[in-house]
C-alpha cells in the first residue's frame, strides 16, 4: 500500500452527495455509498455519518466533462472517478458518463468504485498490490468483494486498529470468544472532534525556539504539526509552563531564544518552559510604550523588531533603542491594508506573517507590505489550514 | 490489439505522474530515455514485465478503465497546505 501523506484528525467523518448520478434511484446510490464507507470503517474506528445538507468533511458529485477542479472526466470508460486527499478536502467526484450500476455484471460497479475514492478520501494512495482495493484498474464486478490485506494494513497505518469492543462479560472483560482485533493503534487521531475545530477562536499561537508552533486556547494548548494538531494534545497551559496562567493575550519566541507571554499588565519570560527569573512583571516596566491588554504581537522577520498590536493600532518595539517606541506610534493597523482590527493571534510561517481573527486567516505579503486581500482565498479557514480539521 | 495510440499512451503516462506534464515552449518533446523510464516505471507498478517500451501488453492496460488519481504522487502534486 502507499500512502499520500495526510489522514483526518478525526474519526467521526460527514459526508454529503451533492449530486446524484443520472441513472440510478437516489435511495439506492444512498445505500451502496454507505456501503462504501463501511468497507473502511469495519477495520477501524472510523465512523462515517452521511448528511443532507450543510457543512461536510467529503463531499461526493457525479459529473460529466469538466465540472470545475481542472480534472475534466472523458465520458465512457478512461477514467471513471477521482477523489482528493484529506489535505486537500477529501471530496470524491465520479464521471457520470459511465453506466453506473449496483449488483451486476453489466455497467461498472459503483460500490467498488466508491470504496476504492474513498480510501482516497481517507489519505490511501494507489497500492501495486494486483488483487488491493486500492490499485488503479477497475477489475469488473465482483459479487463476493472482500477487503484485501494490503488496504487493511494500509487503512490501520493512518487510523489504527478496530478497537476492542467490550462484549458485555463478567465484570467488562472480553471472553474467551471475543472480538480479535488488535488493542493498539499505530497512530491514533483524536477521540472526536478537536475544540479547535468546532471554536477556531484561539487566545494566542507563537513558535518556540525549539521551532514548535503552538496554540493557547483558555487553560490549554496544542502543537500544531505540519498538517494539523499533534497526537496528544490539548494539554494544560499550567503543566508545562509552571507559573503560567491561561487565557494569554499574546506570546513570541524573540530572537535571543526566549518566550515572552502577555496577559492583562503582566508578561512572562520562559527559557523553554522554564521560568526565567521572577516573573509576572509589569508591561510598562519591560516594554516601556506597549498597552496593556494587547490584542498579539509578533517579531517581523524583515527587521527583527517587535510589533505589539491591540484594537486599531499597533506599536513597533525595538528594544536596542531608546526609547524602544518611537514617538510616531502607534499607528493605524489600517496602514496595512487588509489587516483586521482587534486580533486574536499572529505568526511567522514560512517567511509569511499570519494573522488571526475568529475563525479566519490572513497572510501578510511582506513584498508589497500588505495583506494577500488580492488573493481570493484569504481569509481562510483556520480549522480546516491550520488544525487539520 | 492495442486500442489506444502512442500518443494517447504518452499522455496517459503524463497524467498518472510517469512523465512530467508537456513544456510547450520545448515543443513538447520527451527524450527515448525518459519516455523509456516512463513506461518502466508504469510497468513495474501495474506487475507487467518490465521492458520499457509500448508493448501490446502495456497498451492493454492503459486502455482499462481506472482511477483518475495520479499513481505517483510526490512533492510537488497538489497546492500545499496554508
Amino acid at each position: 500500500y502507499a500512502l499520500q501523506g495526510s489522514r483526518w484528525r478525526v474519526k467521526k467523518l460527514t459526508y454529503k452527495i451533492s449530486k446524484y448520478p443520472r441513472n440510478l434511484p437516489q435511495h439506492k446510490v444512498d445505500v451502496e455509498l454507505n456501503k462504501a464507507f463501511k468497507v473502511w470503517s469495519e477495520y477501524t474506528d472510523l465512523t462515517f455519518i452521511q448528511k443532507k445538507s450543510g457543512q461536510v468533511h467529503i463531499e461526493i458529485r457525479f459529473e460529466k466533462g469538466e465540472h470545475g477542479d481542472g480534472d475534466p472526466f472523458d465520458g465512457p470508460g478512461g477514467t471513471l472517478a477521482h477523489a482528493y486527499f484529506p489535505v486537500y478536502g477529501g471530496d470524491a467526484h465520479f464521471d457520470d458518463a459511465e453506466q453506473w450500476t449496483i449488483d451486476s455484471f453489466r455497467g461498472t460497479n459503483l460500490f467498488q468504485v466508491a470504496a476504492h475514492e474513498f480510501g482516497h478520501s481517507l489519505g490511501l494512495s494507489h497500492s501495486d498490490v494486483k488483487s488491493a482495493l486500492m490499485a488503479p484498474f477497475y477489475r469488473g464486478y465482483e459479487p463476493y468483494f472482500q477487503l484485501d490485506d494490503d488496504d487493511i494494513q494500509g487503512i490501520q497505518s493512518l487510523y489504527g486498529k478496530k478497537s476492542v469492543k467490550n462484549d458485555g462479560g463478567s465484570g467488562g472483560v472480553p471472553s474467551g470468544g471475543g472480538p480479535r482485533y488488535g488493542t493498539t493503534t499505530t497512530s491514533p487521531p483524536s477521540e472526536e472532534d478537536s475544540e479547535l475545530c468546532t471554536d477556531p477562536k484561539i487566545d494566542t499561537m507563537f513558535n518556540s525556539a525549539e521551532g514548535h508552533i503552538y496554540v493557547f486556547k483558555g487553560d490549554r494548548y496544542w502543537r500544531l504539526t505540519a498538517d494539523g494538531v499533534a497526537v496528544g494534545y490539548p494539554k494544560l497551559i499550567s503543566h508545562s509552563w509552571k507559573g503560567l496562567p491561561g487565557n494569554i493575550d499574546a506570546a513570541f519566541t524573540y530572537k535571543n531564544g526566549k518566550t515572552y507571554f502577555f496577559k492583562g499588565s503582566k508578561y512572562w519570560r520562559y527559557v523553554g518552559k522554564r521560568m526565567d527569573g521572577d516573573y509576572p512583571k509589569e508591561i510598562s516596566e519591560g516594554f516601556t510604550g506597549i498597552p496593556d491588554n494587547i490584542d498579539t504581537a509578533t517579531v517581523w522577520t524583515g527587521n527583527g523588531k517587535i510589533y505589539f498590536y491591540k484594537g486599531t493600532k499597533f506599536w513597533r518595539f525595538d528594544p536596542a533603542q531608546k526609547p524602544p517606541v518611537k514617538n510616531t506610534y502607534p499607528k493605524l493597523t489600517s496602514n496595512w491594508e487588509g489587516i483586521p482590527n482587534n486580533l486574536d493571534a499572529s505568526i511567522v510561517y514560512r517567511g509569511y506573517t499570519y494573522f488571526f481573527k475568529g475563525d479566519a486567516y490572513y497572510r501578510f505579503n511582506d513584498r508589497t507590505f500588505s495583506m494577500d486581500i488580492a488573493d481570493p482565498a484569504f481569509p481562510r479557514s483556520t480549522a480546516y489550514w491550520w488544525f487539520g480539521c | 490489439a492495442p486500442v489506444i495510440s502512442q500518443t494517447a499512451a504518452m499522455n496517459y503516462l503524463s497524467q498518472f505522474g510517469y512523465l512530467q506534464p508537456m513544456n510547450p515552449t520545448s515543443g513538447g518533446i520527451i527524450s527515448q530515455d525518459a519516455l523509456s523510464k516512463a513506461v518502466a516505471e508504469f510497468q513495474a507498478f501495474a506487475g507487467l514485465n518490465i521492458t520499457g517500451d509500448f508493448d501490446e501488453e502495456t497498451f492493454k492496460l492503459m486502455a482499462l478503465p481506472r482511477c483518475g488519481v495520479k499513481d505517483k504522487v510526490g512533492p510537488g502534486f497538489g497546492r500545499s497546505k496554508r
